[in-house]
């Protein structure tokens, strides 16, 4: 009662692929698990109809089922069991088979909550029915309730930290029922409930959203999908008339900078709170044509109300660094701007986005982190051995 | 570059499905028409 049908049209379908496709996106189409026969088990009819037109118009996307089915029971009365639920996975598998565009494709889930303890029994009797026709292992994660967070959530380092233990929880059962499966985070971002109005959409959301993919990394996390690049709520990428907000910003800078190989970095500090400077260090993207094999960026948050200067180990002091300083625009840390190197970052036009040009510091330079700010910094020629 | 970013880098572009022609303005304005209360509908499965 609760429901009503939702109709999904070939048209929407091919708006959907075409923006993705065009965008240099990839696809993948959650699909619906509450479809139910009456023996419980999932109804793949329906799925079959988008599966046959997708097949028919050459579309490559991947496939999900099911969102949050830790909390089927609350939001539909439907209860479905982890074990039935890694059944019908194996029964969209099988369908997927029978189709040679999607042998291959990715299917991934279960893209369960937040894993509280009885998540993690639902993770693991899922896994232990269909993990293995599964190519990654997928769940949602957000910091904070969107209805009450405060400023100061966001940039609070315990709050941060939280993240860290749910990662380790999510790789511990990966690890012990299919070994070797990646982890991935299918749908994150820092507020659950849409976000939170007036916070999530400036620049303060920063620090959850580059800690994210800082830590995610650093402990294993293939992938990192954000919710959302656009739509309902306050977590987006870019506002309603598709102007870039400041973890649009925050997120080009990362991907223009920030390649997938992850070194181990640490900071060490007699007069500040460690945990206060957060910092991480990747070899950098080298399809970014100003960089080549063996540089790497370290990117750093300082959360203290004061500057702070970081000196890098001596192996790297001799070398020439290209900063990317992210600051707020007007309005502070609640702005809807993000100045990069002192200038502020918007689009040139409809369809161009701005060069994004660092600062040369010379060899020996201290990396001045002021506070609350986000710095990028790439230090050229490192020959770091893991990036050869 | 990590698996899934290959993947995305050498997706094929079709250039003349991405090139020009723009979603008519019809199917624009019935999109926009039909999110106004597909944004609450979202918002309140969010709050949920």
């Amino acid at each position: 009662e609760t429901y009503k049908n939702a109709s999904i049209t070939k048209k929407t379908i091919d708006l959907l692929y075409r923006f993705a496709n065009c965008s240099g996106l990839h696809l993948i189409f959650g699909l619906n698990a509450l479809v139910r026969n009456k023996n419980d088990h999932w109804n793949s009819s329906n799925a079959k109809l988008l599966i046959d037109y997708c097949d028919s118009k050459k579309y490559n996307l991947s496939w999900e089922l099911g969102n949050e089915p830790n909390s089927f029971k609350k939001k539909s009365g439907l209860y479905v069991d982890g074990s039935q639920l890694g059944k019908d996975f194996i029964t969209l598998h099988d369908l997927l088979n029978k189709y040679s565009r999607y042998r291959t494709s990715g299917l991934f889930g279960p893209d369960i909550g937040q894993p509280k303890k009885s998540t993690q029994k639902m993770l693991k009797s899922f896994l232990n029915a269909g993990g293995k026709v599964i190519d990654s292992v997928t769940w949602h994660h957000y910091y904070v309730d969107g209805r009450t967070a405060s400023l100061e959530d966001f940039v609070n380092p315990n709050i941060l930290d939280t993240l860290s233990s749910e990662i380790k929880t999510m790789l511990r059962i990966a690890n012990d029922t299919v070994p070797g499966k990646l982890v991935w985070l299918g749908e994150t971002s820092s507020a659950y409930g849409g976000g939170s109005p007036g916070l999530s959409n400036t620049y303060i959301n920063g620090f959850m959203w580059l800690d994210k993919l800082g830590m995610s990394a650093k402990l294993g996390i293939d992938v990192v999908m954000r919710q959302a690049l656009f739509g309902a709520g306050s977590y987006n990428l870019v506002d309603s008339d598709f102007e870039p907000l400041p973890d649009y910003w925050l997120s080009l800078v990362f991907k223009n900078l920030v390649g997938s190989i992850v070194l181990n970095a640490s900071f060490r500090s007699k007069n500040v709170n460690v945990e206060n400077i957060r910092i991480y260090l990747h070899c950098t993207n080298i399809n970014n044509p100003k960089y080549k094999v063996g540089d790497v960026t370290l990117f750093a948050m300082n959360l203290n109300s004061y500057s702070q200067e970081i000196q890098l180990p001596s192996i790297l002091s001799g070398k020439f660094v290209d900063e990317y300083l992210l600051l707020p625009g007007e309005g502070g840390l609640l702005s809807q701007t993000v100045l990069l190197n002192g200038q502020v970052l918007k689009m040139v036009d409809d369809k161009t986005l701005p060069d994004l040009n660092g600062k040369q510091l010379h060899p020996g330079s201290h990396l001045l982190l002021p506070s609350m700010s986000f710095g990028f910094f790439v230090v050229k020629s490192a020959m770091a051995s893991a990036c050869l | 570059a990590s698996v899934e970013e290959r993947i995305t880098w050498n997706l094929p572009k079709k250039q003349d499905v991405c090139d020009g022609s723009k979603v008519s303005s019809s199917v624009q304005q019935k999109l926009w028409f039909q999110w106004a209360a597909q944004e609450q509908a979202i918002l309140k499965e969010a709050f949920s």
